[in-house]
């Protein structure tokens, strides 16, 4: 009881700050171990059961990096809610890249991949630079052939149906919202590009200036990562 | 984005993150994943953090690293997590932030800002995860 009397003073107290500040939280007690805890509900809690039942059920033959990979591949096969994996948030191309980190938490060593094209197995990538190099951080074109050549991964097209309709409606919608700010030509506020900077020699007449980027104008329609 | 920390019954502990990044976003553009500190975080001495959000902004602040330094400074996972996410906001008010926070004992804690962020956990004999909706 009087735990909890301690938990409620202290959202209470908690709940207070966050109408100051903005900021909302939430807390849970001490647990049993192992444990695992992930970004998200829903679809995600596969990751979690995932990787919990790894960590649970061969304590002796898995680590803490293994359950990690094992949780965030099952998110990644899965696609969960779209923000994960092949097939969901197309650039501006309509290409899909995934970026994956793992981190080993005894020696801070880390592992990981960004803007991986081809590739799905993202986190298994990150696994790989971590466990047989000395770098943090691979990154495009050059981690694709990391994982294909070292890793012995198959390229494939990251892109789905979905993800591309998604693509050809955003386009079909001028481009809006995007990430484009600054002085562009064309005005990225209305219209696809190709877009360049703006220089004082180009004519006013054809061309609007851009100021503000269209996803802050925008909160309903923002992306996150 | 998902981002996860998992602690082993031996007590080790690690972190990582995966994400497809942003809709839409500029060609070759990288978000927070994948920056450690940012993405996610771990020190089997003191915890670790996941984070997800407008990674373009988080990615500036390391709120993974902030909140595990927090911690190792003596704060607890949720005072932690509520000043690398205030230290956010106070430049981005706009800013959308999620960050889930768990010390080495498995006390854990969620914060964000911008929309109603949510995490799971499993541990101990729990027979499936259970979600916390950080309001």
């Amino acid at each position: 009881m009087a735990r909890n009397n301690q938990v409620v003073q202290r959202l209470t107290v908690l709940s207070m700050l966050c109408i100051a500040s903005r900021v909302t939280a939430a807390a849970e007690g001490s647990m049993n171990l192992p444990m695992v805890i992930n970004t998200w509900a829903g679809p995600f809690t596969a990751a979690t059961d995932a990787a919990f039942e790894v960590l649970s059920l061969t304590p002796h033959n898995t680590t803490a990096l293994d359950a990690v990979q094992i949780g965030c591949a099952t998110c990644e096969r899965n696609q969960c809610d779209g923000t994960v994996g092949f097939g969901g948030s197309p650039d501006e191309n309509c290409e899909t890249t995934l970026d994956a980190l793992i981190m080993d938490g005894q020696t801070l060593r880390s592992g990981a991949v960004a803007g991986l094209r081809r590739v799905r197995d993202a986190i298994g990538v990150a696994r790989l630079v971590h466990d047989y190099t000395e770098h943090s951080l691979l990154a495009g074109d050059l981690a694709t052939r990391f994982a294909v050549d070292f890793g012995g991964f198959v390229e494939e097209n990251l892109a789905t149906t979905e993800s591309l309709a998604q693509c050809e409606a955003w386009r079909a919608a001028d481009c809006q919202p995007n990430y484009r700010a600054g002085h562009i030509v064309p005005d990225a506020g209305a219209q696809c590009g190709p877009y360049a900077p703006w220089k004082a020699s180009d004519s006013l007449d054809n061309a609007e200036l851009h100021e503000g980027n269209s996803f802050e104008s925008s909160s309903s329609k923002r992306s996150h990562d | 984005t998902i981002s996860m920390v998992a602690i082993h019954s031996d007590g080790t502990m690690a972190a990582g993150t995966s994400s497809n990044g942003a809709t839409h976003k500029v060609p070759g553009r990288v978000g927070d994943g994948p920056i450690v500190g940012s993405g996610s975080y771990v020190d089997s001495d003191i915890g670790g953090c996941g984070a997800t959000g407008d990674g373009d902004i988080m990615m500036r602040f390391l709120p993974c690293y902030q909140a595990v330094e927090n911690m190792r400074r003596g704060l607890s996972p949720q005072e932690a997590a509520d000043d690398a996410v205030s230290r956010m906001i106070k430049r981005y008010p706009m800013a959308m932030t999620g960050i889930v926070v768990v010390d080495n004992k498995g006390q854990h804690a969620g914060a964000g800002s911008g929309w109603t962020f949510t995490y799971a956990f499993r541990s101990g004999d729990m027979k499936e995860a259970v979600t916390v909706t950080v309001p």
